[in-house]
């Protein structure tokens, strides 16, 4: 009837594969991939593994194939290993751990590859630091096709929503044509530069969902077990710690800015044109997004509380 | 339907969910410190 | 809620017995009814029409018996004792487990002394061992041990049979209940087209403020 079966992206063609493998169509073109699709399980797996390191940067390994210009990824697992950002290629502590478990996956009938590496930047934001841009460009010279993902566990409890990047590096020496202002994200002050002298060697990609049929049933499930923990949470209480950083922050730019501006002599509301063509937004103007930003967040975490206090301590026998 | 009686009995008792003064300072306390924030990101946006 | 899921076969079960038996058989099963350990809903067997034709006969009092489980507490039997049929000891245990169901209807926080004075308990150890071991246990209650402030704060208390008079206050809370829910969607929908009014109008604003920078910066 021409319906499509939503379970039909986890048949796992190998021949299709083989020959996308051997054709490498990303070979040509830097841009190639565009679109990364994940699914339900691997999400749920990445976001648990990086929630549970609490503020230590944690990675893992991604499973799956490509289909045309998208990944896809089917599952994920964690690696056991720290500090990502402390040194280039942390995984190599744990290559005999990955070639153990890729065997054993095959094994156990699950045919897809290795296809990507994610790893969590716990309150910092989701974008490829220096070590993470090193890293993946050596996994794109050597395990092709592959992708980095990116997870911030501290704010997806903030925003409510998961907070996730997908990246893949260009090649050494590529000059990358102008791309669109991608979202805006709050950088902390301590890795501002880190970001800003790397953020042109990488581009997104746009992620998006599945689930199974079988997924759908048992998150409808796990919904019914834990719609009361869900409720009955709230960022306010949960995220403290970081909010007090993010306004610390925050002072902290707000800080510079007044210094620069002392410095300045056009001030920052006349642009000089020896500056860049294209209109850059202010460093205050930066810092009243960001602080609109916090406090938006703060503001929905006490919307719930007060209509949860309504709802359910206003009524009385 | 007296299971569904008793259920609502049940429930109903739950309610107030949470009354006690310890509660009351806590959620004022957050309360005000969210307008303290609003009122501190109104004045950085001006 | 489980503890419903839990006795609903249970209650299934005695009411069609209760149907069928006559009066001597139907005391026997009123004990058995009062001594089960999983039941603590009485109504529906108490609404069998066979059951209402014990009153005023030598088995009245085993009716009596079920009506105070199904509404009444320990103090009620005690001051009744003469009345009523002697309690074995599965019995005299269902009924404390439902005086602490009915103390929690009123009540949130349980103070000790209160519960050993309805429970007929001497020591702090022996409430604290039937509270957990009989109430909590069993899932009939859900609360918190305050051993500092001696009490105890039910979180949640399985519901015990209304009586008819009851109704009203459960509709009268559940009217207001849903008054303010409806009033809270009420207010929340003002606030969005509020939140989209003002959204609108900075718009304007901040345009009003850009074209008004152009003509003045063209005009310097």
């Amino acid at each position: 009837g021409g319906r499509e079966d939503p379970d039909a992206i986890y048949w796992y063609d190998e021949a299709a594969q083989a020959r996308a493998h051997q054709e490498k169509p990303w070979e040509g073109d830097p841009h190639y991939f565009r679109r990364v699709r994940v699914s339900a399980l691997a999400l749920l797996k990445m976001v648990a593994h990086a929630r549970s390191g609490g503020n230590i940067e944690v990675m893992g390994l991604m499973q799956g194939k490509t289909d045309g210009d998208a990944i896809v990824v089917m599952d994920a697992f964690a690696l056991p290993v720290e500090g990502t950002e402390t040194r280039v290629n942390a995984q190599a502590d744990a290559y005999e751990y990955m070639v153990d478990y890729s065997q054993t996956n095959k094994q156990a009938g699950r045919l897809e590859n290795v296809v990507g590496w994610y790893h969590s930047h716990p309150g910092y934001g989701c974008w490829l630091s220096g070590i993470d841009v090193s890293t993946q460009m050596l996994n794109q010279q050597f395990q092709e096709p592959f992708l980095a993902v990116v997870i911030d566990p501290t704010r997806t409890v903030s925003a409510g929503k998961v907070e996730i990047g997908a990246f893949r590096t260009y090649p050494q020496g590529y000059k990358p044509p102008d791309e669109p202002v991608s979202e805006y994200q709050t950088i902390p002050l301590n890795k501002i530069e880190d970001f800003g002298v790397h953020c042109k060697q990488y581009y997104a990609l746009d992620i998006t969902y599945f689930k199974s049929s079988l997924d759908s049933h048992l998150l409808d499930l796990l919904w019914n077990k834990y719609w009361v923990n869900t409720l009955s949470s709230s960022p306010l209480l949960g995220n403290r710690d970081y909010v007090a950083g993010q306004i610390s922050d925050l002072a902290e730019k707000l800080e510079q800015a007044e210094n620069q501006m002392a410095h300045s002599r056009l001030g920052t509301f006349l642009m000089p044109s020896q500056r860049k063509k294209e209109q850059e937004e202010s460093q205050l103007a930066k810092i009243t997004r960001d602080s609109s930003k916090i406090t938006a967040e703060q503001v929905h975490g006490l919307m719930s509380q007060v209509i949860k206090d309504i709802l359910f301590n206003s009524v009385r026998q | 339907d007296n299971s569904l009686l008793r259920q609502v009995s049940s429930l109903l008792r739950r309610l107030p969910a949470m009354e006690s003064e310890k509660f009351q300072d806590e959620f004022l306390t957050e309360f005000n410190d969210t307008l303290l924030m609003t009122y501190l990101a109104m004045l950085t946006n001006c | 809620m489980e503890i419903e899921r839990k006795q609903a076969e249970l209650i299934d079960h005695f009411v069609k017995h209760a149907a069928t038996l006559e009066a001597p058989q139907l005391a026997s099963l009123i004990a058995e009814a009062t001594s089960h350990p999983s039941l603590f809903a009485f109504s529906e067997i108490l609404s069998v029409p066979n059951l209402s034709k014990l009153q005023g006969t030598q088995y009245s009092t085993s009716f009596d018996l079920l009506r105070l489980f199904a509404y009444g507490t320990w103090s009620d039997y005690k001051s009744n004792a003469g009345c009523l049929p002697a309690l074995l000891p599965d019995q005299a245990r269902k009924l404390k487990q439902l005086t602490v169901l009915t103390l929690a209807e009123t009540d949130k926080v349980l103070p000790y002394d209160q519960l050993m004075q309805e429970l007929d308990v001497s020591n702090v150890r022996e409430l604290e061992d039937f509270l957990i071991n009989e109430c909590m246990y069993s899932g009939i209650v859900r609360g918190k041990l305050d051993q500092l402030r001696r009490c105890f704060e039910v979180q949640f208390a399985a519901g015990r049979d209304p009586r008819p008079e009851q109704l009203s206050n459960m509709i009268q809370t559940l009217t207001s209940w849903l008054g303010s829910s409806d009033s809270l969607l009420h207010s929340i929908q003002e606030k969005i087209k509020w939140a989209d009014m003002m959204s609108e109008a900075n718009k304007k604003h901040r345009k009003e403020v850009e074209d008004r920078v152009e003509d003045v910066k063209k005009s310097i």
